[in-house]
């Protein structure tokens, strides 16, 4: 899968690729002060043993440690807890749900809009894709909005991007794809190589996305994000 | 030697029922084609039963080319003609009630030697989802073999079709063979052509093995909670959503321990009470409440059901004992004082569900006798809060009193049979509301978009049933319009959505020739009538008389054979034109002591009076 991180202060963008395997759950937020926190299961293409396998999300799973809730989120289905008791959903519900201390609103083969406690959403979108194509099968993408409402100890592989981040790009000169130029970065004391280049963005038009100019961090954001990337591997959704 | 097909002079050539579903809504056709072989004038009688929910909408015989058609008149003017043939010494009634589910049809005609007669009835029913399937009902009962014999289902649904199932009570291994049954997509069909060989009771019988029900169950795809679907202007939803949690409920069961109650009747509810308590769920409150001459409870307030707690309610309902009289009043008002309290009081949970079970055998005969002071005391008690389920045991019992305490406080009324399954009967009744799981449901639409809705709000909604609402379009150029389900969960309140494209709805309906077009207005109308008629037995005077002309006017212009409007049948008889009248029997009513018409037109008038099965 891969991330972009808006920095409004430099009104641009950051963008790395995870590759793991299929199956592997990576941490994406953590809030131990809210007690919410978002992990994302991926999947790869329809065929195994494809060179230079594409991988995304398939599952997403929302905890808020403090409401006793959890969210199970996959390509299929949408599934609440609130302590051992659960409601189903498909994809193919246009449903707003509202409990103490969540809204949910799951818009029938779109997006779902959740709603935790004091206002900190997540947009989760369904990303549907042809079912008899050979490769590609549904995938989901995930967006927050009101960051700002999580608390400062906010961690994770998007989470830790929701402080102010700085760095610094210099050096820009041709790279090995014509039209991506290289560049010189230096962000957390670390200087990087990364390439100019545009991710999608589909939160506004889920099939074809608008592309997004950010900047490339190569080796699943080494040097970008906290420590390695297998750091965020956790053992299960929840 | 005449053919097996032959009795009594009489040839069945062939006795076909087409049934034809779209979207729940049955279209029903019976046609049996016989010939009079004798040499002499024969009477032929033709028998349909019916399910009690249906509707007539279309009788005609036709007799060496010449038809007779049934029309449907209001039923005062039908009791007219009725009233003549009565006095010519006959009995007009067509139509009787016959045993739990189904009323009767029969008719006979006098048929001149050689002649040959074709019957052909038609009737209507919305198909109710009851515990996750809708289900068909057809009772099977040739008097003898016939030539063809043919049952043929095409059911169409446009959410497509999940399961089918046909079965029937006297099948065989070798009956197996000519039932067919499939479903792809949208489609379901079903067969059923015994040859004449595989209709004999034994190999060289004459007599017919097919003695039984027939029924055909199915349900649909539910990948969404809800279905819109319009034809002509016409539209109807479909709202039923599952994986729901099941709200808890708070269980008050009144039970009558009267005298009456002695021997088999309490046994049956002690058993069928044992078997409830075993389904209860631990987030569940419940009592008992037994009343006689006098009230006992089992507990002062209500319990929750953990595990230590159902064992000490088996014990109490083991013990029960009949005793004294019936004072129906004192019982549910102490039940109704309880729930009150509970919700009152905060003992049960927030997000829960009460409802009162009242079951009895008899009539209030100590105490508050009055039925329209218990209704009233009731009604003033409830105040709407939750729902009165009744349910009357046997036949000694005034039903309507009950019914109409149950459906003014939001719940219905059922009839236990007396029979050996009657234990189940409650059981059953109680797996239907055991599992609610939202509440205080409303659907909603855009004022300006609709009208003529029929029922939109709905005190529960439970697992395995489905609601229906059906209404008119008032802009027939309507591009789009929204329709919201609102209610209350277990967990959560939910609203759900349903974006309806008017045009491209109606254009996907029209385009499977299944359809008779306009199923969805006749739909509406079934659903509008049977929901008048519900809703005017709880009132008086003029609203009453207002609800009464709607329900006619609507019987009337869809031709339907309603509480309010009867089907007079003409036959040639001995050049004699004679007319006979088709009324639907009402289950509140005793059982009408009329003979059938094909039986009595060759005797002679008897002594006694006849009853006329009557609507009001």
């Amino acid at each position: 899968p891969h991330f972009i991180i808006r920095v409004p202060e430099k009104e641009d963008a950051l963008c790395f690729n995870i590759n793991e395997e299929p199956g592997v759950v990576l941490n994406l937020i953590r809030d131990p002060s809210t007690g919410i926190s978002i992990s994302g299961q991926i999947i790869g293409e329809k065929k195994v043993n494809v060179k230079n396998q594409k991988t995304y999300f398939g599952r997403l799973g929302i905890v808020n440690t403090r409401a006793d809730l959890k969210i199970e989120v996959t390509t299929q289905k949408i599934t609440l807890w609130k302590g051992l008791d659960q409601t189903n959903f498909t994809w193919m519900n246009t449903v707003m749900v509202k409990q103490e201390g969540l809204s949910l609103q799951i818009n029938r083969k779109k997006n779902i809009v959740v709603s935790i406690g004091d206002g900190v959403s997540f947009v989760i979108i369904l990303h549907q894709v042809w079912k008899n194509l050979p490769y590609h099968h549904d995938f989901l993408g995930l967006y927050t909005v009101d960051s700002h409402r999580m608390s400062v100890q906010t961690h994770g592989l998007l989470g830790q991007f929701f402080h102010p981040i700085d760095f610094e790009v210099f050096d820009v000169r041709p790279g090995s794809d014509p039209s991506k130029p290289d560049a010189t970065m230096m962000v957390k004391n670390h200087k990087l190589t990364v390439t100019r280049g545009w991710q999608k963005d589909y939160r506004k038009d889920p099939r074809h996305g608008s592309e997004v100019p950010c900047w490339f961090i190569h080796n699943n954001g080494a040097g970008l994000i906290d420590g390695s990337h297998t750091d965020y591997i956790v053992s299960d959704i929840f | 030697s005449l053919p097996d097909t032959v009795l009594n002079g009489i040839e069945v050539y062939s006795t076909k029922i087409s049934c034809k579903v779209t979207s729940r809504f049955a279209h029903n056709v019976v046609v049996t084609r016989a010939v009079n072989r004798a040499d002499t004038a024969k009477e032929i009688s033709f028998d349909v039963e019916l399910p009690k929910t249906a509707f007539i909408t279309s009788f005609t015989m036709t007799i060496d080319g010449v038809t007779y058609p049934g029309n449907i008149k209001e039923k005062e003017v039908a009791k007219k003609q009725y009233d003549k043939a009565v006095s010519q010494g006959k009995t007009a009634g067509l139509v009787k009630a016959s045993g739990r589910k189904l009323e009767k049809f029969t008719v006979s005609v006098n048929v001149a030697a050689g002649s040959k007669v074709t019957f052909e009835l038609i009737y209507e029913e919305l198909l109710k989802r009851h515990l996750g399937k809708y289900e068909m009902f057809l009772k099977i009962q040739p008097k003898q073999l016939i030539n063809h014999f043919e049952i043929e289902a095409d059911i169409f649904e446009p959410q497509g079709i999940s399961s089918l199932d046909a079965e029937a009570t006297f099948m065989t291994n070798d009956l197996l063979g000519v039932l067919t049954k499939s479903f792809s997509g949208k489609k379901g069909h079903v067969s059923f052509k015994p040859t004449l060989d595989q209709q004999r009771s034994c190999s060289n019988c004459t007599t017919s093995l097919l003695n039984g029900d027939f029924t055909i169950t199915y349900d649909v795809n539910r990948e969404s909670p809800a279905n819109v679907q319009i034809v002509n202007g016409y539209f109807v939803h479909f709202f039923a959503p599952k994986d729901l949690p099941v709200v808890p409920k708070n269980v008050v069961f009144v039970i009558d321990v009267s005298g009456s109650m002695y021997g088999r009747k309490l046994v049956q509810t002690k058993e069928a009470l044992l078997k409830i308590l075993e389904d209860m769920k631990e987030e569940d409150y419940l009592n008992f409440i037994l009343f006689s001459s006098d009230v006992t409870v089992w507990k002062d307030t209500l319990i929750k059901a953990t595990p230590e707690n159902l064992k000490e309610a088996k014990d109490f309902v083991k013990n029960i004992q009949d005793q004294g009289m019936t004072n129906i009043n004192d019982g549910l008002m102490r039940g109704i004082k309880m729930l009150n309290e509970a919700r009152e009081a905060n003992v049960i949970p927030k997000r829960s569900t009460s409802l009162i079970i009242m079951l009895t055998d008899g009539e209030a005969n100590v105490g508050e006798s009055r039925v329209e002071k218990i209704q009233e005391n009731v009604r003033n008690a409830i105040e709407g809060k939750f729902p009165l389920y009744n349910l009357g045991f046997g036949y000694n019992l005034n039903y309507d009193f009950l019914e109409k305490m149950a459906l003014e406080n939001h719940g219905l009324a059922r009839r236990i049979y007396e029979d050996s399954d009657a234990d189940l009967q409650m059981q059953g009744f109680y797996d239907e509301v055991a599992n609610p799981l939202l509440v205080d449901v409303e659907v909603q639409y855009p004022e300006n978009a609709i009208a003529d809705i029929t029922q939109n709000n709905y005190q529960h909604f439970y697992d395995g049933s489905e609601i229906v609402v059906a209404g008119r379009l008032v802009d027939q150029d309507l591009n789009s319009f929204t329709a919201d389900v609102k209610g209350q969960g277990a967990l959560n309140d939910l609203t759900f959505t349903e974006e309806v494209d008017v045009k491209e709805t109606e254009k996907a309906l029209k385009e499977q020739k299944y359809i008779f077009g306009d199923f969805i207005e006749r739909l509406w109308a079934y659903l509008t009538i049977q929901q008048l008629l519900e809703k005017r037995k709880n009132v008086q005077g003029e609203e009453k008389e207002n609800l009464t002309a709607q329900a006619l006017e609507l019987s009337l212009k869809y031709h339907f054979v309603t509480p309010l409007t009867s089907m007079v049948v003409t036959k040639p008889e001995d050049n004699i034109e004679q007319e006979a009248v088709a009324d639907k029997p009402l289950e509140g009513k005793p059982e009408p002591i009329t003979s059938s018409y094909a039986t009595q037109y060759h005797h002679q008038p008897p002594a006694k009076p006849y009853y006329y099965v009557d609507g009001d």
